[in-house]
């Protein structure tokens, strides 16, 4: 899973 | 960046902005949730806070910032401009029945125990119900104005285009966001009994959408 930190989506 | 992901912010976009027009020029917000606007502007304040910490792209930052903006111009539209033609008394969705779970699991089921992450998750959680009072004023009423449900038919469309986003990035990029999916998958399915009715009566007839 990609996790905590950059959410690249809006 | 993908075509899906695109098209689902432009979908998004393109509802917010209906909205917001129809609002706007028929100076009157009658058969629109304000509970559903307000937690809606909750939803991009909290997840957009990173605007102050990160930087991903140029169009990240313009379309967080247009949606900010024009969340809380419709909120100000249904609340101070056009209060008088709210149906307060059709409104009638007791938002603190999705607050508090949502701050409850936004704090149990997260990446990380931080403020930022967890008001970011918050986000997506509350993302997930807040259309819940704007359908349930439909239910209620037992109809929606024809513009409404085009409101709601993009919102939905987001959803979906978005569903897809993730299926493509996963097997792109191996990316898979589980909170934000299983969200959105939650989200989406709010809108299938929606989507049945929009496509049954609203697109085959005309004017406004009436429940059985």
């Amino acid at each position: 899973a990609e996790g905590a930190g950059l959410h690249d989506e809006l | 960046m993908n075509i899906f992901r695109l098209l689902g912010d432009m979908c998004h976009l393109v509802a917010i902005i209906i909205l917001f027009l129809k609002i706007w020029r028929s100076k009157s917000c009658a058969g629109i949730s304000g509970k559903s606007q307000v937690l809606f502007a909750l939803v991009f304040t909290t997840r957009y806070l990173d605007l102050f910490t990160s930087f991903i792209s140029v169009y990240n930052t313009v379309m967080k910032v247009v949606f900010l903006v024009l969340a809380y111009a419709t909120v100000y539209l249904i609340y101070l401009r056009f209060r008088s033609t709210y149906n307060s008394e059709s409104d009638s969705f007791r938002v603190e029945f999705l607050l508090v779970p949502v701050a409850g699991l936004s704090f149990l089921e997260n990446y990380a125990f931080a403020p930022l992450e967890i008001l970011w998750t918050f986000s997506i959680y509350l993302e997930s119900v807040a259309i819940l009072p704007q359908l349930f004023m439909i239910t209620k009423t037992g109809e929606a104005e024809s513009i409404t449900t085009h409101y709601l038919f993009f919102l939905g469309l987001y959803r979906a285009l978005y569903l897809a986003n993730w299926v493509w990035r996963y097997h792109t990029e191996g990316f898979f966001d589980q909170i934000a999916v299983v969200s959105g998958v939650v989200q989406t399915i709010f809108y299938c009994d929606f989507f049945y009715l929009y496509f049954t009566k609203v697109l085959r007839g005309s004017g406004k959408m009436t429940l059985p």
